[in-house]
């Protein structure tokens, strides 16, 4: 995850996106 | 959806809609670039993958977005226990894309959450779909959300009657108090909670009696319970054999071929 959030807390099956997060927080 | 209102553009970028013949007839969550998650009844009325399609980026079933992306199906892996113990018991299936999802800022994926989470504590979830929207069946383009809450097993367990009819692998939610639930045409999309700012999917929309009966809560396929499953057949199953760009221009060039050699018989 990028500008400044924490890792996703679940399980992420996509290794270049973080998951479970919305819109720019995605990326 | 019952009782809630349209979703805003990109607040959930996970959300898809199954398509049959070209109609929408399920919904289900991206897991990342080739894979979706779904319910297993979904597509048990054929065997023929070909009839489906899966629209991403989506908010109104009838207008698509700069984001949105559509799919064929490479192949649906349905769990080895659907309907082993249960009509409608390990309702899940994976689904497989023919090519890959670009993620944007409206297409994102969702979080599988770990077998141990503790969903008790109140934590606030969501379902979203594209299903009825009244008893009556009336229908809605425009994608619709509701917040529900949980309802533990036993109670309802208690509410249909006997505890044969809602398995441990399954989870209840919806608001009895103020008439929200899921409805036919939300099969097999995703009941989404908010962990520490991540969104986790702990539900597939599954089975219910009715969607008008608040004492009938809409049941879920415990995506916990099938997090393993899920995370081992993404795992293993080798993606699919996508078509190469640099095989056009030979495909170009045979075409050519075949026109000039139709084109010459009349000349000579």
């Amino acid at each position: 995850a990028v500008r400044g959030h924490p890792k996703s807390q679940g399980i992420s099956l996509s290794s270049n996106w973080a998951c479970g997060r919305r819109g720019a927080e995605g990326r | 959806v019952l009782g809630g209102v349209s979703a805003p553009e990109g607040k959930w970028p996970w959300q898809v809609s199954v398509h049959y013949a070209g109609f929408h007839v399920c919904g289900g969550s991206i897991l990342n670039e080739y894979w979706v998650l779904s319910a297993a009844h979904c597509f048990d009325r054929d065997k023929n993958v070909k009839a489906y399609d899966v629209y991403v980026g989506l908010k109104n079933l009838k207008v698509a977005g700069n984001d949105t992306q559509w799919f064929e199906v490479n192949q649906v892996i349905l769990h080895p226990t659907y309907q082993v113990n249960h009509p409608i018991g390990g309702d899940v299936a994976l689904v497989q894309l023919k090519s890959r999802i670009v993620f944007s800022e409206s297409v994102l994926p969702i979080c599988l959450p770990p077998p141990e989470v503790n969903l008790t504590g109140g934590v606030k979830c969501w379902a979203t779909g594209w299903g009825l929207v009244s008893q009556r069946g009336a229908t809605s383009d425009e994608l619709q959300e509701a917040q529900l809450p949980l309802i533990p097993v036993p109670l309802c367990q208690i509410l249909y009657g006997h505890r044969s009819y809602v398995l441990p692998n399954m989870l209840c939610a919806g608001d009895i108090w103020n008439r929200k639930t899921v409805c036919e045409g939300d099969s097999g999309g995703p009941l989404v909670c908010e962990f520490n700012r991540s969104w986790l999917q702990i539900g597939i929309v599954s089975w219910g009696r009715g969607c008008a009966y608040p004492l009938f809560p809409g049941v879920y396929a415990r995506v916990p319970y099938f997090a393993s499953w899920i995370y081992h057949n993404i795992k293993t199953t080798p993606l699919p054999v996508e078509p190469m760009p640099s095989l056009c221009p030979a495909l170009g060039a045979t075409l050519t071929v075949l026109v000039a050699m139709l084109a010459g018989p009349p000349v000579l």
